[in-house]
């Protein structure tokens, strides 16, 4: 098909992509696509971050980017950086920030597509991408638009019900794309108490069965005051916290 | 429009329509939708809960139905019954529980719609609506099909980036269909330490503006594992702790 072909022109430097999924919205699947990218790029890769949720994704906010521009280059666009990290979204393409971009999902799968081409990627090690939430249409589209085939998947649960459901709709997704699904990565997971160091899991026992946990992320003020200032690049840098795994 | 008339005579019995709305998924809008209805109940009120979510609601599972079956009357559905809570899901009538229902957006928002007219209510003070995340075009087809014109709305969110944002859009949702926005439910809004009494903001500091807050529900393990269990309506019923309100 005549998408796939320009989508494989555009993403001809990127050696591995991943892409990272959740089964449903608010479980920390753009905090986690975000500090993949940066965390990569601090050990020497070349790493780019792409935001396909079309329900909207925080990324740009998280790392501080609300103002920042695309540059145009002859025909392609150039991503700005954070960290060494490239950094595409809609949300950077949009006048007014924040405004609902108020088209049907479809239209926004297509948006997200034609951006994806247009980008000038470079040579890159690692691109992340943060998938719509959910294992259905939505991501399968833009997932199966990105040629990912032999790439990677990631995904994000937060503790909580049915996610053993979760668990399995997500492999089965890898295989329907022949992704390798690395693992599971557990946001949210416990608290540690500041004031007297007892550790409480407040949304419960998280149960993924025999998938691989890559890392528990715990609920930390720190981080959530860190990507509120738009600081989460610096935050995962700096931080010898849990959290920043 | 007929919709609207075959909506308007199914609903004729219930006096009072509540719309749950939430900026993005994993806030809480069904616990807030399911707990409203319960609470309603038992203050001896008639109520009914709907789940509209066409991402897949977890309502049954936290009132404990995921065995219940609806009943059949004449060419009307008969909902199950929770501490005399009406409950009526796509999930119910699902086969396999749990499964993705893999329909597009559009034709499960059309499949809602069948199902609240085909559903018998009888007589209701309230029918709680729990709609899909966001404001844009999926909750915005269902609550316009509901006619719920007069009817009320609440807010939930969670803390995090661009709250006042949601807030912005809520408003913006509420007048268009002519629903008054009751307030904000702020969930996960704070952490008591069950070992040392101390209180913690884990996802950081809530703005939401001059709205008002109807409640502030702290995260609290109690209830994530009365969730789990399926017995929310028990722990609302029974609770004396804050996150009951
Ligand atoms: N471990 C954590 N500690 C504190 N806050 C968190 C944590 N994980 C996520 N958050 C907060 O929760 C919100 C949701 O995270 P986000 O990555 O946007 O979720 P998703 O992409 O799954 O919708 C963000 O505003 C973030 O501030
Ligand atoms: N205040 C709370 N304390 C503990 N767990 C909570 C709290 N609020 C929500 N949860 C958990 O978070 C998950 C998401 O809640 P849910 O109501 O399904 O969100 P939404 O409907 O917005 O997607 C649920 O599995 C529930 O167990
Ligand atoms: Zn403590």
């Amino acid at each position: 098909e005549r998408v796939q072909a320009s989508v494989r022109a555009s993403l001809a430097g990127v050696k591995h992509v991943v892409v990272v999924l959740s089964g449903k919205g608010g479980v920390g699947k753009s905090l986690v696509s975000a500090s993949l990218a940066v965390g990569l790029s601090l050990l020497g890769k070349r790493a780019a971050v792409l935001d396909a949720d079309i329900h909207g994704s925080s990324i740009p906010w998280m790392l501080g980017l609300e103002e920042a521009r695309v540059a145009v280059r002859g025909d392609k666009l150039v991503p700005p950086e954070v960290r060494g990290v490239a950094v595409m979204s809609l949300e950077l393409l949009a006048e007014d920030r924040g405004a609902p971009l108020v088209w049907r999902g479809p239209l926004k799968a297509k948006a997200i597509i034609d951006m994806l081409t247009a980008t000038e990627w470079g040579e890159r090690d690692y691109l992340v991408v943060d998938l719509p939430p959910g294992t259905g249409d939505e991501p399968l589209t833009i997932a199966q638009a990105l040629g990912a085939k032999g790439g990677y998947a990631i995904l994000v649960v937060a503790p909580g019900l049915l996610v053993k459901h979760v668990v399995a709709k997500a492999e089965r997704f890898a295989r329907e794309l022949n992704l390798k699904l690395l693992g599971v990565v557990a946001n949210m997971a416990y608290f540690r108490c500041p004031a007297c160091g007892a550790v409480h899991r407040p949304l419960g026992r998280l149960e993924v069965g025999e998938s691989r946990v890559l890392a528990e992320i715990p609920l930390d003020p720190e981080l959530a005051d860190a990507i509120d200032r738009g600081e989460l690049a610096g935050y995962v840098a700096s931080s010898t916290s849990e959290a920043a795994r």
